[in-house]
């Protein structure tokens, strides 16, 4: 079985260099919200962030390596999960907030005025939740970021052609540099890997609910994150 | 994926 090159320290070391900024949203906000005006601040709040998760993936060791097939794969497979899990980790103090940006922060009963949005709130603030009670850590944070970037397409299919299959065994090296991370604590490793199942699962729910939003013209969904979203319920549908 | 494909074959600044 062979290991990965670069030490667990300068895995880490790396990953936490390609944090992306803080964004803000920078928008006027009207309050009391309507459907249409939350859709669209939310919106808008993801196209800015999925600019920069391209470029904050590209940093992760490894990455550009894959090929690009794989690249774009593993990208649409797990864009939202990446949003999510960011999100959360900006919430992680906020008890019952979600803090999207510095200059938009919602509490769950905000909620009420976009349809069937409550539901994947409350999921999103019991996640965090579990964070805060976790006490998760900067360095784990990143880790599991790394970890839903490069897992995303895993079992998705099998490769097919030897470019296909050099490409899965570099994600493979480069899944084991995560884990060597973070393995200091396997029983923490534990409890933070059970969680990743209940990020993809709000992450589909946030999916599903974004593409009847856009399908019923409460939102205009635009550029990449519009090319994020066909990509990924193209491929499930 | 025009925008995504664009942002992935880039160099960086």
């Amino acid at each position: 079985h062979h290991r990965s090159a670069m030490s667990p320290e300068e895995f880490i070391s790396r990953i936490m260099e390609a944090e992306p900024p803080e964004i803000y949203l920078m928008e006027d906000l009207k309050k009391p919200f309507t459907e249409a005006s939350m859709m669209m601040s939310l919106t808008n709040l993801a196209d800015k962030e999925l600019v920069l998760m391209i470029s904050w993936a590209k940093k992760i060791p490894g990455f550009v390596e894959l090929s690009l097939a794989d690249q774009i794969h593993l990208l649409k497979c797990c864009w939202l999960e990446i949003l999510m899990l960011g999100l959360m980790w900006r919430s992680v103090d906020h008890p019952g907030k979600l803090i999207f940006s510095p200059d938009f922060k919602l509490n769950r009963e905000e909620g009420q005025c976009v349809e069937g949005i409550m539901e994947i709130f409350d999921m999103l603030l019991a996640a965090t939740s579990r964070f805060r009670e976790l006490k998760l850590q900067r360095e784990e944070y990143v880790c599991l970021k790394a970890m839903i970037l490069l897992n995303s397409n895993l079992c998705s299919s099998s490769p097919q052609t030897a470019e296909e299959l050099e490409s899965r065994n570099k994600l493979l090296r480069l899944l084991d540099s995560v884990i060597d991370a973070l393995v200091w604590q396997t029983l923490r490793l534990g409890h933070l890997t059970m969680l990743l199942s209940h990020i993809r699962h709000v992450s589909n729910k946030g999916m599903d609910h974004l593409s009847t939003m856009k399908r019923k013209n409460v939102v205009l969904v635009y550029d990449l994150l519009l090319e994020m979203l066909d990509a990924s319920t193209s491929s499930t549908s | 994926h025009t925008k995504l494909l664009q942002l992935l074959t880039t160099k960086p600044e």
